[in-house]
This record gives C-alpha cells, structure tokens and sequence, in this order.
C-alpha cells in the first residue's frame, strides 16, 4: 500500500488534486 | 435482454469517457483539420517553444526552477506533467467503469498501474496526424520534427509512439470505439500481482464482448477490426516496456526529476 500511496489516493478520494 | 445490457454497459463507457477526458479524438481532429474557429500555435523550433512556454505551458514551467534547465528537460517535464493529469482523468474514468470500484482496492491499483500508460498511448493517437502532436489541451502543436531533433536519448522518447499513433489511426476508431478499448485495457485479468483474477476476467469478458459487438455495428465494413484491436492491445504493452525502459534510462543519466505518481507507476512495473 505504501508503495502506491497516491494512486491509492487517487481512487480513495477524487477532489484531493496531484500536484504537478 | 443481454443485448440490451450490453447496449447499457457500452453507452455508460463513452459517457464517462466524454465526462473524464479533457481531450477526445472528436475535438483532436476539428483542430488537426483546421476546422478550429483558433489554429493551435505550432512549435517547431526553439523560438516558438520558448513563447509557448511563456505563454501555453506558463504554469508547468514558470517558479520552480525548470525555466533554467535545458529544453530536453523542459520538454521532459511537460510530459510528465501531462502524464499525470492524464492518470487522475483515467482514474476518475475506471471508477465509472461499471464493477470497477467493486474490485479489491490492491487490484484496482495494479489495473491502474499497469494500464494506465497503454490506456494513455492509445489515447495519445488521437492528437496525433504524421506531422505532430496537440499539446496544452489542442492550443498548440509540437512537429514531429522538432521532437526527432533533440538530443538523445529525448529525441528517442515519441517516435515509437507516432510510428504505432499512424497505424493505430489507420483502423478509424471513433470516441465510442476507444472508450471500450479503452476500459478493455484497463480491465485485464493478466497484470503481475492481482489478487481476485477470477473477478476481474469476468468483467474483461463482458467488455470485450461487447466492444466486439460494437464493431460489427460501428464498422460494418470491417470485419477483422475486432482481431486487429486485440493486436493492438499487445502492441501496447510492448510500447510501454520500451518507454518504461527509456525513462529509466532518463533517470539514471540525466539531471531530471521523475514526478512521485509516475515514480509508483513504474517502480517494479516489468
């Protein structure tokens, strides 16, 4: 889990944005 | 009653590919035809990249540093920028694949993981024509030529991707068509490492079969467009393999910075 914490993120939560 | 299900899945597809996808092969070809009421700006050489920099790209290259380095970095950087929205807009999109979210939350990692650049070379095609490719949502265009004459490795980095984007444009695919095969790219039973593989190939079963039938309503004309798609899936992976290759390549060599999401992507990908 750890090793894919933003696409974790991605699928857990859709209005938290990824920086660029 | 099955063919209307299937009618069901197909129509809920495109939509959530139309509602995902900032850029579609529809608007890519209004401005790759010249049909757009604004031509895009095209960069060809590096005075017309610095003013699309100044102008298109202000927000990925301006106050954090990038604007010193180099324009193979610079241009590096943009696509990974690219690269990531692109990756949150097809994860929004497998979300509203129906079943998607009913899958163990690890597989749907691994099935994002593993299709998200297949999905996103695919997809690529569409803002592709012989000469060059759409950048900054359709306001400009960067030539092919332009791309070629970088130095190495950079300039190794699109020219695979434009050689498979004119084959893979040749079959004619509209939107409805790619956002099955698309959801067929990212719903797959073979990815390293999932859990519940049964699930997840019932639910590639079902998509295939009806962009299959699909096809045969879509593109009459062409009855061996099904296998040649189904081609085209293994061409990709292919693809990806060489480009996750390059790009560690990049890394290793270059004074660049690979962004966190494309660094969990890649990281023990093959």
């Amino acid at each position: 889990k750890e090793k894919h914490k933003i696409l974790h993120r991605l699928l857990q939560n859709s209005s938290s944005p990824v920086d660029l | 009653a099955q063919l209307a299900d299937q009618k069901t899945l197909a129509k809920q597809i495109y939509e959530a590919y139309l509602k995902n996808f900032n850029m579609n092969k529809s608007k890519a070809r209004v401005i790759l035809t010249g049909k757009a009421s604004t031509p895009p700006f095209v960069i060809h050489d590096m005075d017309t990249l610095r003013l699309a920099e100044k102008t298109l790209v202000a927000k990925m290259v301006g106050n954090n540093g990038i604007q010193n380095k180099e324009v193979e970095v610079r241009i590096f950087h943009c696509c990974q920028c690219t690269s990531v929205e692109t990756v949150t807009e097809l994860t929004e999109f497998a979300k509203s694949v129906p079943g998607f979210v009913g899958l163990d939350l690890n597989d749907q990692v691994t099935l994002l993981k593993y299709g998200v650049y297949e999905a996103m070379f695919a997809m690529l095609a569409s803002s592709m024509n012989k000469d060059g490719l759409l950048v900054a949502y359709g306001n400009g265009f960067i030539t092919r030529e332009f791309l070629k004459s970088l130095r190495k490795p950079f300039s190794d980095m699109m020219e695979p991707k434009f050689e498979f984007a004119m084959k893979f444009n040749a079959l004619e695919l509209d939107d409805s068509d790619l956002a099955l095969f698309v959801a067929a790219i990212i719903c797959c039973g073979d990815r390293p490492g999932l859990v519940n593989v049964g699930h997840i190939e019932k639910m590639q079963e079902r998509i295939v079969q009806v962009l299959r039938l699909h096809l045969q309503s879509n593109h009459p004309d062409d009855a061996f467009l099904f296998p040649k798609l189904l081609q085209k899936l293994a061409d990709l992976r292919q693809l990806v393999t060489e480009h996750a290759q390059l790009v560690q390549e990049i890394k290793k060599t270059e004074d660049t910075s690979l962004h966190p999401l494309l660094q969990e992507i890649y990281r023990d990908m093959y």
